[in-house]
């Protein structure tokens, strides 16, 4: 689940 | 923050903070729907609704503290659900209507165009009645709605987890989210025992919501497998993700 992963990760909403 | 230095009231507090803006759907097609319309409709709001979810979670206090693996199968696991109860928040006020959006506003008997939605339709109108029968507070809701969060696992997270802390941390946030859900019911005044049973009748819904989300996975899925509506990008992946665990 590469999106996901990738928005958890950002740390700026 | 670690979720136990937060008293109920404050922990209830990040939770109003942390709720996800309205999204609506923008370009709604023109009535009557047809089934792969309205299926687009659909999805394409779950799927915008899906990238606002994991900020929220994400604000929930002591989530980011959890393993990467577990905030992964977590929100996998219950993302449908929450989507459902916050449908059915939105709807509370408009019986036999659901307010998916405040632009994609649908009456039960639209569920007739679209094969097998409209028994889902039904369960969520269901449960909605009975959220309104209940006068559920917001404060209540945003508790619930975190519980499903972080009571959505299965299997022992740890499993395939490479962080044994994480779980300790899942049971602590668990307990924390439960202290202000009690605390809420406990502000409203009722009597004790009331309060008890207030606490089970909320609770008690969540099986429902979870029971919905299982019908509406398994549509979503059939939707996909006769190509009545191209299910893409973040949506894709959380399909995918129940997909792949059923089998």
């Amino acid at each position: 689940s590469h999106k996901l992963v990738q928005l958890l990760a950002t740390t700026a909403e | 923050i670690f979720p136990s230095v937060l008293s109920p009231e404050q922990f209830v507090t990040t939770l109003i903070e942390a709720e996800p803006p309205n999204v609506l759907l923008m370009n709604r097609p023109n009535k009557p729907f047809t089934e792969a319309s309205m299926m687009m409709s659909l999805t394409k709001l779950a799927d915008k609704e899906l990238v606002h979810m994991i900020g929220w979670a994400k604000k929930i206090p002591g989530f980011v503290e959890l393993c990467l693996y577990d905030q992964v199968r977590l929100l996998e696991s219950c993302w449908l659900e929450i989507l459902m109860v916050g449908l059915m928040w939105r709807s509370i006020e408009h019986p036999g209507k659901l307010i998916f959006a405040a632009d994609l506003i649908l009456d039960r008997d639209e569920g007739k165009c679209v094969e097998g939605i409209l028994e889902i339709f039904d369960m969520l109108l269901a449960a909605t009645s009975r959220l309104r029968e209940l006068k559920l507070q917001h404060k209540e809701y945003l508790c619930l709605k975190a519980m499903i969060l972080l009571n959505s696992n299965m299997f022992p997270l740890t499993m395939g987890s490479d962080d044994p802390d994480s779980s300790v941390k899942l049971r602590h946030l668990l307990n924390a989210i439960t202290d202000a859900l009690v605390w809420v019911i406990a502000k409203s005044g009722l009597p004790y025992r009331q309060q008890s049973n207030r606490l089970a009748n909320l609770l008690m819904l969540l099986s429902h919501v979870r029971h919905a989300s299982n019908k509406g996975m398994e549509h979503l899925l059939s939707m996909r497998c006769k190509n009545v509506v191209p299910v893409y990008d973040l949506l894709l992946e959380m399909l995918n993700a129940h997909t792949l665990r059923d089998h």
